[in-house]
């Protein structure tokens, strides 16, 4: 069975879950964690917006299946079957990606990797409200990273120098 | 039609009911 792909996500859940597909499929064989619980929030916000027309129920199942099937495939993995040990998983791997967009941001190298890994890493932190309320910090920084990778974008469209 | 209805509005709550349900079992440690 293969993962529901991004262009069968019927268009009541499109905007608010295809990023969140889109960073999962990045992730199937770089690191299966982080694709797991982007997809487990991807199904979590599509079920509160839309489980009643009939394309988003065959979506759902389909991707509930697929997550059903994930968690058994990775029977050895802790982070998927141990949410604690999960979510310490997403929030370090989205700060190591934070601190290095910003890294290459403060050293003056501005490219579309350094949008994409600030908008993946923002958007892992989404991932992460799954578990709870966010700290303080991973909220501060969220919304840093939101704004940087738009900023950053908006420079390189109009020719720019970021600063 | 309304009995019709009816039954397909109940069906779709099964479904709904079975999704919330496969959600909380797949987050059980």
């Amino acid at each position: 069975m293969s993962a529901p792909g991004i262009a069968t996500i019927p268009p009541s859940l499109k905007g608010a879950i295809q990023k969140y597909i889109r960073v999962a499929v990045e992730h199937d064989k770089r690191d299966p964690v982080i694709a797991y619980y982007c997809r487990l929030y991807a199904m979590q916000q599509a079920m509160a917006i839309d489980k009643s027309s009939p394309e988003a129920r065959q979506y759902l199942v389909s991707l509930m299946d697929f997550l059903e099937k994930s968690k058994n495939q990775l029977k050895d993995e802790q982070a998927v079957h141990n949410e604690i040990i999960g979510q310490a998983h997403v929030e370090n791997y989205a700060l190591k990606l934070f601190l290095y967009a910003d890294n290459e941001d403060r050293a003056g190298h501005f490219g579309k990797n350094v949008i994409k890994a600030f908008l993946t890493s923002s958007l892992l932190m989404d991932v992460l409200t799954t578990f709870g309320d966010l700290s303080e910090d991973i909220e501060k920084n969220r919304k840093y990273a939101k704004w940087k990778a738009l900023y950053i974008n908006k420079c390189i469209q109009s020719g720019e120098t970021p600063i | 039609g309304s009995a019709i209805g009816a039954t397909g509005s109940t069906q779709a709550s099964a479904e709904q009911d079975e999704l919330s349900q496969r959600l909380a079992k797949l987050r059980q440690m």
